[in-house]
């Protein structure tokens, strides 16, 4: 889903 | 994770433990600014609230928590533990100027209208002006201590690294987030007239001092 932003970058 | 990410994610470990390592030795915060390091560890709190709920990597959670971590114990060595050092004369930004208005947009522009999505925009467009009251502070006093000055430069050379990560993922996995790069821009440009005066002054070995 391209609604969640990355959470894996800092 | 590729080499700009890397080397940005370690380039803002630097800033953090430099910023640190200078309040310990030195037993003093003069110079810095509570009203920033309070900015960032409101940053880190809302932005790394996944921790409670989802597990990404064991890099992804140690780095996080060593953030957040520093920027609390910062908080506190500024405001407690070496309170008597603190410049609150001259740290005079307001933060309700930052904060409401940057509420404000992280409501209006994100990705998704949940808490958490909420929380995160509102920590990346936090971060992107949290540098604002030292550098005022900076403009002030119209000088800064050359271990002041190592701490903003690994500071903007993180975002500055992550603009290039952006740019590397964008061509090579198609991953492209607008809310993060033109926040990431904007909190890149307002290091340029720093970096400028770290590259003329301070690695020529000259004390970083405005003119009157």
């Amino acid at each position: 889903d391209d609604v969640v932003t990355d959470k894996d970058e800092l | 994770m590729n080499i700009f990410r890397l080397t940005g994610d370690l380039s803002h470990l630097a800033a953090i433990i430099i910023l640190l390592l200078k309040i310990w030795k030195t037993r003093s915060c003069a110079g810095i600014s509570g009203k920033s390091q309070i900015l960032f560890a409101l940053v880190f709190t809302t932005r790394y609230l996944d921790l409670l709920t989802s597990f990404i990597s064991f890099y992804n959670t140690i780095m996080k928590l060593i953030y957040i971590g520093c920027a609390y114990a910062t908080v506190y060595l500024i405001y407690m533990k070496f309170k008597a050092t603190y410049d609150g004369n001259h740290d005079s930004f307001r933060l309700e100027f930052l904060v409401v208005p940057v509420g404000g947009l992280a409501c209006l522009v994100n990705h998704d209208f949940s808490f958490l999505e909420i929380l995160w925009t509102f920590s990346i467009y936090l971060e992107s002006v949290a540098i604002l009251p030292q550098l005022f502070m900076i403009s002030k006093t119209g000088e800064a201590e050359t271990i002041t000055t190592h701490y903003l430069f690994f500071l903007g050379l993180y975002r500055a690294l992550y603009l290039f990560n952006w740019i590397w993922r964008f061509y090579f996995e198609g991953f492209f987030d607008m809310i993060a790069i033109v926040a990431g821009v904007v909190q890149t440009i307002l290091y340029c007239d720093f970096f400028y005066l770290y590259v003329t002054k301070v690695l020529k070995g000259k004390k970083l001092s405005l003119p009157a």
